[in-house]
């Protein structure tokens, strides 16, 4: 379960300051999927990255599974983060000198999993996202839809109990945003936890509940919850 | 006008051969105002790219106003992009040391206009995305949202007659998206030309008639042509 108290965030420039999170306050439950809404620069790439344990927030508290999040260091960070979650970033992130297979293969890099079992498992969920044919290619050589996959399919093999998906369906057609929301539904039934952040209300419909964000504030929660 | 008759375009991958784009005819109007849509990975991208003189094709020719591009080097195609075409790309391709404003105005660099009044034509175009606020921020201080508007504003800069714009709200929410819609349909009554890939029905209905791709194929083509 993820317990969010008293959330604040703010970007300091020179005199002027840009309060991305003002006084959040949530409550997720293990296998909740939860879409979260808001306009451009509302801060939910913000919420996300404090939820993803890649960066903290100024005040509040963030409690994981029953543990203090907020006055962690970065190594202790780094290790919740390859062992529980998986991030699909809103601009990716991939490394552009290495192939969609060697970035799928990355966050296993310094785990126990053997090389042959991480290359097996790279390729089943390239394959699972339509790349079977692309996990040779570089990111330069993969058009925009596909390199959002890629991400995808690297945010996932490391098997995370919490996924947070930021704009996971932006760069796709509507067809293959469908396969991927069948994707997520499987692993929502299996267990993982879902915090997806979208602009299309077709894309949230397939979570619980939706999240609205405005000014870094929650405006409101709409949708069934727990049914 | 832009006459495109046979247009062919593979990547070569080792002994492996993308074909992106396949046997490709296409008019496109003064004026007219057409949506592109279809799979990711079908080649809208690569279209754009030489729709846009960025790269040129393997075969076939493209006629934009009468003159053939297909023969002419970089620094022809270079020129022409700078005084005709505002390109708004998939990936938005900031540059991250420079601020908005700076984005903004960089297409401007080299042209007759004075600093003075590029400064005031970028801080206009940016009020008019959203971004008066934001515009001493650099890429990298902003959402992505504010990012593609940066990008957006960019391309209208050097007010070109052709604008391409390549996923133009993939990142917005629908009310700013809205937004950018509403000057999309400014421009276009102001004379331009505009071509917009998405995967997006609601965005593309602005259009005047859309463009299906697949498989780098023209499928078809709906909507209502000259009004
Ligand atoms: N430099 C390259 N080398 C090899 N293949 C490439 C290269 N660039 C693009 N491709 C391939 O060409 C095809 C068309 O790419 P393109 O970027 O035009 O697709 P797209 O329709 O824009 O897709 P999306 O909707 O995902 O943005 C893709 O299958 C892609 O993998
Ligand atoms: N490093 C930074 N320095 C200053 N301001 C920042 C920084 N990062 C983000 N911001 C500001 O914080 C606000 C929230 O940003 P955030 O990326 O969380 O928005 P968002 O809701 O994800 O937007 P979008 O839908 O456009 O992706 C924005 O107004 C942005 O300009
Ligand atoms: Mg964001
Ligand atoms: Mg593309």
């Amino acid at each position: 379960a993820l317990v969010i108290k008293g959330l604040n965030k703010s970007f300091v420039m020179g005199d002027a300051e840009v309060k991305a999170l003002d006084n959040i306050n949530l409550l997720i439950a293990h296998n909740d999927y939860i879409a979260i809404m808001g306009p451009s620069g509302s801060g939910k790439s913000t919420l996300m990255n404090i939820l993803g344990c890649l960066t903290t927030a100024d005040a509040g508290s963030y409690l994981l599974n029953g543990q203090e999040l907020a006055t962690l260091n970065d190594d202790q960070l780094a290790s919740i983060r390859n062992q529980y979650i998986g991030f699909i970033f809103q601009s990716f992130n991939l490394q552009s000198r290495r192939t969609a297979l060697e970035n799928v293969m990355l966050p296993l890099r310094f785990s126990k999993v053997s090389r042959e079992e991480a290359t097996i498992k790279a390729k089943a969920l390239l394959e699972r996202v339509g790349l079977a044919e692309r996990m040779e290619h570089c990111p330069s050589e993969l058009s925009g839809g596909q390199r959002q996959r890629v991400a995808i399919a690297r945010a996932l093999i490391n098997e995370p109990t919490l996924i947070l998906a930021d704009e996971p369906t932006g760069n796709l057609d509507s067809n293959t945003s469908e396969e991927i929301m069948r994707l997520f539904d499987e692993l929502h039934s299996n267990g993982q936890t879902i915090i997806m952040v979208t602009h299309e209300p077709t894309i949230a419909a397939h979570a619980q509940l939706t999240i609205q964000l405005e000014d870094g504030q929650i405006h409101e929660i709409s949708g069934i919850h727990y049914e």
